[in-house]
């Protein structure tokens, strides 16, 4: 998987769950 | 308002993966929503188009026992680990705008655990109907049940062999009217008819 290769449509999906993972990350 | 109802779209369904498994009384690790498109050039423009399933929507919510999920990163040796944080600091610097993609970042530092990755790599994908298993799930209309990491690996599917090595030992996928709904645990999760109806109500959008 590449950030360029990623196609538009799935933007939405990335920036949720890169969001979510942030959240963890802090929370620990 | 083509593209207000697309978001509203995209927004329902993650209300609704989100609804699935929040609200079950197993332990899920995710949830995603493959949904059922045509390629028109694919198909030769007669019209037709080749149906494949891609990717709707998904919602990870991760492992309860972060020491498994830990765990479940040891076996990566250290440049695939380094690789898998290369690309969630670029793919952050993309989301972000364009912002410096060697920042150090929090999230970018954190180890990235198997099944975060799996869940990622999944967005790339997609499916003929009749392959993989949504695939499968989808063409004969039943619902694909794999309990238990050697039934992940004796499938002879790739992606569930993928996702057993990545930590999985439930992988399922029940077909919808438009698409197939997919959830995977590092639990053994036993058939439930419960998961399957709440899967009706929830994901058959004609009715």
């Amino acid at each position: 998987i590449t950030a360029v290769g990623l196609p538009q449509a799935r933007k939405a999906s990335l920036a949720r769950f890169l969001e979510k993972r942030k959240e963890r990350v802090t929370s620990t | 308002p083509a593209a207000a109802q697309s978001r509203l779209n995209e927004d329902t369904l993650q209300q609704r993966l989100q609804a699935l498994i929040e609200g079950a009384r197993e332990t899920w690790t995710y949830a995603i929503y493959w949904q059922l498109s045509y390629d028109s050039i694919a198909g030769g423009g007669d019209g037709e188009g080749t149906a494949f399933l891609g990717w709707g929507d998904g919602y990870y919510k991760g492992e309860e026992d972060k020491g498994k999920s830990k765990k479940r990163c040891s076996s990566v040796n250290a440049v695939e680990q380094e690789h898998r944080k290369r690309v969630i600091r670029e793919l952050n610097a993309l989301i972000s705008g364009g912002a410096v993609a060697g920042a150090a970042d929090d999230a970018g530092d954190e180890e990235v655990t198997d099944t975060e990755w799996f869940f990622l790599v999944s967005m790339t994908q997609s499916f003929l109907n009749g392959t993989g298993l949504p695939g499968q799930a989808f063409l004969h209309c039943r619902t694909i049940w794999l309990s238990g990491s050697g039934a992940l690996a004796g499938s002879g599917c790739e992606r569930a062999q993928q996702g057993q090595i990545y930590g999985l030992r439930t992988l399922v996928c029940i077909p919808s009217d438009n698409g197939v709904v997919e959830l995977g645990s590092t639990d053994v999760i036993q058939q439930s008819s419960d998961l399957m109806e709440k899967v009706n109500t929830l994901f058959n959008f004609n009715n």
